[in-house]
């Protein structure tokens, strides 16, 4: 429902690039690091990409319970 | 355990789809954990309809967002069957909930198990192994940028943020990672996919998983 606005796409553009060169310098080909670069989402600010893409609401959930050990009758 | 495994081996998961504009993230991920279950449980693998569950699930906003336990208790709760993907298609936009007759095809779940395996990993890689492919929330802020490797860094466990779908993974090489299927469309990441780094609960991916029965 938002109008495009290409300057201001042009911008967001700018910063992911920045971004992602920040990004990509913990980069390291040894342990197949994650690499960052251009692509559909480039022309979003973040707070944009969050606001239309990062609409999952999160839950608590009980921890995983241990092991349970149980005995079986009757089984030879 | 094996070192390497992933559900897509088996012909069990459907392609990678597109959200679009839609916050749907949450109906994306649940409705392909059903559809991959129901296919391991012999049942030709469908696309099942995200678009009903985006309208239909109570308690959720639709394209606004929602969540996953919510989406899962309400099809626990409603016994409600998804229909096909090309009986109710995706729109991209939340819309006024359409009903159907139960004589019509569908598939419901019997139940759910949602857990915390942080420090558990290797429990979740069960349950992946045992039932299929996990619901998981992750934080995916850095995601945006995201085009291959295996992410450490850049994420918080504790702000999630996002819902995916975990197939897999792959302890062969030096740093073992979850394969996790995203609803972003095909061009992004890994053909869809993300890697992320196991065992230390990155992006908090541990942190709310979820496992379907059906």
């Amino acid at each position: 429902t938002w109008q495009r606005n290409p300057e201001r796409e042009a911008a967001a553009f700018r910063e992911s690039l920045s971004r992602q060169r920040y990004l990509n310098s913990f980069f390291s080909v040894e342990n197949s690091s994650a690499f960052y670069g251009i692509n559909q989402f480039s022309y979003l600010y973040p707070e944009e990409f969050k606001a239309i893409y990062l609409r999952s609401r999160s839950s608590r959930f009980p921890r995983h319970p241990a092991e349970v050990q149980m005995s079986l009758l009757n089984v030879s | 355990l094996p070192l390497k495994f992933d559900w897509r081996d088996k012909h069990v998961v459907t392609p990678v789809r597109n959200q679009q504009a839609c916050g749907g993230c949450w109906a994306f991920s649940v409705v392909g954990a059903v559809e991959s279950a129901w296919a391991i449980k012999g049942q030709p693998l469908e696309d099942l309809s995200v678009q009903q569950m985006i309208d239909c699930s109570f308690n959720n906003d639709g394209c606004s967002g929602g969540s996953t336990l919510n989406a899962l208790l309400w099809m626990n709760q409603t016994r409600v069957k998804l229909v096909y993907d090309s009986d109710y298609p995706f729109k991209a936009r939340s819309g006024l909930c359409r009903y159907f007759s139960t004589s019509r095809p569908g598939f419901s779940i019997r139940n759910f198990a949602a857990f915390d395996y942080s420090d558990k990993e290797d429990e979740m890689a069960k349950m992946l192994v045992t039932f299929g492919p996990l619901v998981a929330i992750v934080d995916a802020v850095s995601w945006q940028d995201y085009m291959g490797g295996i992410i450490q860094h850049h994420c918080s466990r504790g702000e999630a943020n996002h819902a995916v779908v975990i197939t897999g993974f792959d302890k062969t090489g030096s740093i073992p990672y979850w394969i996790v299927r995203n609803s972003w469309g095909r061009s992004w990441g890994v053909d869809g996919y993300a890697h992320v780094k196991m065992g230390s609960n990155i992006c908090g991916i541990a942190d709310t998983v979820s496992t379907i029965f059906v």
